[in-house]
């Protein structure tokens, strides 16, 4: 059962597939599992649905979207874990799920994934082959339908932050679009990423800020500096061209311009020491300290309808 | 599967402009197999960067060269993973 799932340590595809398996046979009346698509290697594409009744807007959280980001995808399954545990005893939390779904994906480039697990560690990017060279894979956080295609992004195959033949090529990216656009009452958007410690909002393919940039910039310090509470984990915050780099056709500045007015997009803890082989017994402190980060996005989502 | 030996992750520290503008040079030669896990932005934020070992004495070289900052990150990658597969094999081994 998932008491016993080991939450300190790394799992394989199949591992994290059971957990989530195991998750909605424990909690048959809050937590169910919906099949958005497939990855191109035929994987389903799995997300968690917490919800306590019909029609409600809805929260979105992914995880580990760059394949290589292991305590991202490990992060997200203590999320899951989290809910479950802290619904009906969390006050915070009880109260957003009572009017709101939580949409959890935990595993969001399975292909990847599996393939860090079986072939090359280091990998990022999806594993569909492109047409006329030897590189596999698209960059699933340049493929989306926001400034796709201009600076910040590769159009050469072989690069790791290639963008793709064309916006939504990709079925794990095109997954998540149809069920956004199907779902139609997700309030928030939560993409989680690792590393470098930032919190970040729209836009990334354009300097033009969002036009709820104030508002956007005031809660990603809130959110930062809860999470700074527990372990002291600083990280800078900001808008995504302002903060990191121009990066075009990135997921939140698609869904930000959907409507989803709390769109932010995570990079997780670095140590400076290790990169993306973060080592497993620093996986339940990067989780713990993201959840407070996630509860303050939120409750400020619950608290603030629109 | 990918074999990392040698491989070192240098953080490399840009001071100007121009030392940012260098970096985003090297990131464009794609047939050296340089991983960047952080991009050449602003002095503010160091980059990130996986050398396979075939290149990392001429990078460091470059690097040198061009008066720029670095130190190992990750002194031999598959060392690291080897460690990260090896934690997790015994951590599945014992009860919970």
């Amino acid at each position: 059962n998932t008491d016993g799932y080991d939450y300190a340590n790394y799992h394989t595809l199949n591992e994290i597939n059971s957990f989530i398996d195991m998750l909605v046979a424990e909690n048959p009346n809050l937590v169910s599992k919906i099949v958005i698509g497939q990855s191109y290697e035929g994987r389903p594409l799995n997300v968690l649905k917490f919800s306590t009744g019909a029609n409600r807007p809805g929260i979105w959280i992914d995880t580990g979207i760059h394949s290589r980001e292991w305590v991202t995808q490990a992060s997200g399954t203590w999320f899951a874990k989290k809910i479950v545990t802290d619904y009906g005893r969390d006050p915070a939390l009880t109260a957003i799920l009572n009017k709101m779904d939580i949409f959890l994906e935990i595993v969001t480039n399975p292909d990847g994934y599996a393939y860090t697990h079986t072939s090359n560690r280091m990998w990022r990017k999806t594993r569909k082959p492109n047409s006329g060279y030897s590189c596999v894979g698209v960059d699933p956080n340049r493929n989306w339908d926001a400034g796709f295609g201009g600076a910040g992004a590769s159009g050469y195959p072989c690069s790791e932050t290639y963008r793709g033949p064309y916006a939504n090529s990709e079925s794990e990216v095109k997954s998540i679009v149809d069920f956004v656009k199907s779902h139609g009452n997700l309030k928030a958007f939560v993409s989680i990423h690792s590393y470098s410690q930032m919190l970040l909002y729209p836009y990334g393919y354009t300097s033009t800020p969002c036009k709820d940039q104030s508002e956007l910039h005031a809660l990603a310090k809130k959110a930062i500096t809860d999470l700074a509470s527990l372990y002291g984990t600083q990280y800078t915050y900001g808008s995504i061209i302002n903060t990191i780099y121009q990066a075009s056709g990135g997921t939140i500045d698609w869904t930000y311009n959907q409507g989803i007015k709390y769109s932010y997009t995570f990079e997780l803890r670095d140590t400076g020491r290790y990169g993306f082989a973060l080592p497993a017994n620093q996986i339940i402190p990067t989780a713990q300290e993201t959840w407070l980060a996630l509860m303050a996005i939120m409750q400020h989502t619950y608290n603030n309808p629109y | 599967r990918e074999n990392f030996v040698g491989h070192q992750v240098l953080r490399i520290q840009p001071t100007n402009e121009e030392q940012i503008s260098v970096l985003r040079s090297l990131a464009e030669k794609h047939d050296l197999g340089l991983d960047f896990w952080t991009e050449p932005v602003s002095v503010t934020k160091p980059v990130d960067v996986r050398i396979p070992f075939k290149v990392l004495q001429p990078i460091k070289i470059f690097l040198l060269e061009n008066d720029i900052q670095y130190s190992i990150m990750i002194q031999d990658l598959q060392d690291l993973l080897d460690e990260e597969e090896r934690v997790m094999k015994t951590r599945s081994a014992q009860p919970r």
